[in-house]
């Protein structure tokens, strides 16, 4: 789910 | 990526450079809370712990490497070169910063994307960075008037935030499936503490006079 998406922002 | 994150991070690092500007040009770092400095190399350092696990793009990691490198050699510069750790205003900045770390920690244990060690540290760091400005603010309100730089770096850090709010509405409303609610949550706090500073920041620059926070 959108959880798992590695955080992309700094 | 999009224009607000984009302007976001670069305000950021505007920031950064605005106050690297400041501590070597000046050789000083008076006006400035080494415990705001120390809070935010922490912010850095917990939250990308994902740094050698997740490849995001090549801009993501050479920022992620510049905000740890830039805010570790701040506080390095501060605690250790005697020319600029002479200028510390010590006996202004005592807030006790540590029990902000105590009750952020606390609160990303019971309030997480996820219960994994990444994610508890990356709310962790979400939720200090909310409030890592209050030394600076409170040493800002104790020294009466700042010189242009430190008010400049405490406008583009307060800024940078308020552009992610504006990434975070655009993405809800592009992107199917976003929702990052704890960061969310948290910038709108962070950038809700900077409130009365930009009030006074911007009566500065339109009567043209220094910056004074009343005591």
């Amino acid at each position: 789910d959108a959880n798992d998406v590695a955080k992309d922002e700094l | 990526m999009n224009i607000f994150r984009f302007a976001g991070d670069m305000t950021h690092l505007i920031s950064i450079l605005v106050l690297l500007l400041k501590i070597y040009a000046t050789k000083s770092c008076s006006g400035i809370s080494l415990k705001t400095q120390e809070l935010y190399a922490l912010v850095f350092l917990t939250r990308y712990l994902d740094l050698f696990t997740d490849f995001i793009s090549v801009y993501n990691t050479v920022m992620k490497l510049v905000f740890i490198a830039s805010s570790l050699a701040i506080v390095w510069c501060m605690r250790m070169h005697g020319l600029v750790k002479r200028s510390y205003d010590k006996e202004l900045d005592t807030f006790r910063h540590y029990l902000l770390v105590a009750g952020c920690f606390a609160l990303a244990v019971l309030v997480n994307e996820k219960f994994t060690f990444q994610e508890i540290f990356w709310a962790f760091s979400i939720y200090l960075e909310a409030v890592a400005i209050l030394p600076q603010l409170v040493l800002l309100q104790r020294s009466g008037n700042v010189d242009n730089l430190t008010g400049q770096y405490i406008f583009f850090l307060g800024a940078y935030r308020a552009l992610y709010l504006l990434n975070w509405i655009y993405r809800y409303f592009t992107e199917v499936r976003f929702s990052r609610w704890i960061a969310c949550v948290s910038g709108i706090v962070q950038t809700g503490l900077y409130a009365d500073f930009f009030y006074y920041y911007f009566l500065s620059w339109k009567n043209n006079a220094k910056l004074q926070l009343p005591a």
